[in-house]
């Protein structure tokens, strides 16, 4: 079994941003990421899932803690022309990433991290996926813990 | 300015699950991907965003469409051990993928998918992000009509 997974990936210097209550319509991704960007904040994770019955989705974000006051002042500026409901701001998170190749075409190794930090009592706040990474937002106080029973989950300790 | 964006990569394949209201704790990711890893369903994007206030959040995912039928099976099967309100199906998206390089340190990159998909009326559905790839998924019926202004927006005509 050939192991896809080469390593954890952390960061502790990131902060999630959700805005509550936003129209699921064209345009307000870009109300968002316009003003955002023209002030050359940088966005790592974005992450939207669909509205439910109601039309109304949320958007949650991290950039660096170091930029957190402007845009923090930004999206308040804006905050008729996005339209959302509530700012919730999160300084508290870890960033944990999986990195591998090609692991959509290996089921279970997302799952491994989730059972890992299921067993560990760990919450996940946040997940993101691609093929060659699985990242999640936890507490950060839960950062070594998880990254000791990540490596383990993965075989991945120093022999 | 050095041309982060490497290409545009889309898929009709794949098959968008929402699974709504699940609770907001350790070992519910587990409870949804454990049975769907077994049956070695391929998991493609995974995307959930944090609780609002009422300690429930969504789950949403991708899969190939052939998968479909096994998977759905297998979630309702599970709906008790998961605990979902409501299980949504969704055949008829695309999956249209920005790719590029370092895009976390380029503010700006992700906000041109996005302006331009709202030039054009592009409901966003979902969004996933990572520094090498900027992942939406769209209705299928806008596939073409994205794909050439996205080519165009990050000037990737041919020249
Ligand atoms: C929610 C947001 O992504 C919206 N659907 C848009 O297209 O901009
Ligand atoms: C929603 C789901 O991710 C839950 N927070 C868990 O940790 O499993």
């Amino acid at each position: 079994e050939q192991q896809v997974v080469s390593g954890i990936a952390y960061s502790r210097d990131e902060a999630k941003i959700t805005l509550f209550s936003i129209d699921d319509k064209p345009g307000v991704s870009a109300s968002i990421f316009g003003p955002l960007a023209k002030a050359a904040i940088n966005v790592d994770m974005i992450v939207q899932s669909i509205a439910g019955d109601s039309n109304k989705t949320d958007m949650t974000f991290t950039i660096p803690r170091s930029e957190l006051p402007l845009a923090r002042k930004i999206l308040e500026e804006q905050s008729a022309a996005i339209g959302y409901k509530n700012l919730h701001i999160d300084e508290v998170v870890a960033k944990i990433s999986v990195v591998g190749l090609g692991m959509r075409s290996h089921p279970g190794t997302a799952q491994i991290m989730f059972q890992t930090l299921a067993d560990k009592g760990i919450n996940i706040k946040v997940i993101s996926t691609s093929e060659i990474k699985i990242s999640v937002l936890i507490d950060e106080a839960y950062t070594e813990l998880a990254l000791r029973a990540l490596h383990t989950a993965y075989d991945l300790d120093a022999a």
